[in-house]
């Protein structure tokens, strides 16, 4: 049959005109790994829910990316995630807000939608319902990087304005 | 923000978003990720969306279901429904991105920003990287 996978990363640089080489490589390496995770699945025949949770797994553990492990900064200095999955074939729908403790949020979101009644749990709420849930915990530090920390720092110091996207690395 | 749509052999859609939201938000602000149908949304009768960019924006349109209503109710192709809905995204201001499949088996993305990594793999061994 016929299969496809679509993915996006985003690195919080939408804006800028270019990359260095390393850069660039990087960013290109850490899609590849994702599509591999993702066709990985879906050349077996799996579910295009497992291969989009498999793909986005991939983004979130690396660092680079703005998600999971590698998320930018609050102003308070924290990291807080939000993910979303959704199922076309029943509509069923999973979500977090807020989430500081899983390690893989999207994980977390699906496990929402199988595993609760609900469609979108937020905070405290959502980190107590992953541990109810057994999914791996980590250490809030484990998804703090220093380039997300300098980068919330230059925020500050510029004091631009609350929705300025080009700076905000979003 | 990170995310994935695919289309399975059995002809199922499936859509996942992910993201440590803006660099400095403040007051608990959450964007357009975890809104189903906003950032994210999924339906084997139209295709599957993940998005992107300025989350506010992306909120207020409800723009991954629009686009996929435009695909459902009015048959629209999935570029023609994405280029309709950032149309009015781009009026108001937003930027972004979003990529798309369709049960099947087509795929698209369209961005108004100067850059969106993005990726794609399908059966027939396309495979396709770009940054820009």
């Amino acid at each position: 049959g016929t299969w496809t996978l679509a993915i996006h990363g985003g690195a919080g640089s939408m804006s800028r005109q270019n990359l260095s080489a390393a850069e660039d490589a990087i960013a290109r390496a850490g899609l590849a790994a994702a599509l591999d995770a993702g066709v990985a699945i879906l050349e077996q025949g799996g579910s295009a829910l497992d291969a989009v949770e498999a793909a986005v797994k991939v983004l979130e553990d690396d660092p680079h990316f703005n998600a999971g492990r590698g998320s930018v900064f609050t102003y308070e200095g924290r990291n807080e995630m939000d993910a979303a999955i959704m199922d076309g074939a029943t509509r069923a729908a999973g979500s977090v807000a807020q989430s500081t403790r899983t390690r893989n949020p999207v994980t977390l979101a699906r496990a929402v939608m199988t595993a609760s009644p609900h469609v979108l749990l937020s905070g405290e709420g959502a980190d107590a319902f992953s541990v109810e849930q057994h999914l791996e915990q980590v250490d809030p530090a484990w998804f703090a990087t220093p380039e997300r920390l300098r980068q919330l720092e230059e925020l500050k110091n510029r004091r631009s304005g609350h929705f300025d996207i080009d700076m905000k690395y979003g | 923000t990170v995310g994935a749509v695919a289309t399975d052999a059995q002809g199922h859609v499936a859509a996942a978003t992910s993201t440590g939201g803006l660099t400095g938000k403040r007051w608990g602000r959450i964007g357009d990720t975890p809104l189903i149908g906003a950032g994210t949304y999924a339906d084997d009768r139209a295709c599957a969306v993940s998005a992107t960019g300025a989350g506010e924006y992306f909120i207020r349109i409800g723009v991954a279901h629009e686009i996929a209503a435009r695909v459902r109710l009015q048959k629209e192709a999935l570029e023609q429904a994405a280029a309709t809905v950032f149309s009015e995204l781009t009026e108001m201001g937003g930027v972004g991105g979003v990529i798309l499949c369709a049960p099947d088996g087509q795929h698209a993305w369209l961005f108004n920003t100067p850059a969106m990594y993005r990726g794609s793999a399908s059966a027939d061994g396309a495979r396709r990287i770009a940054i820009y």
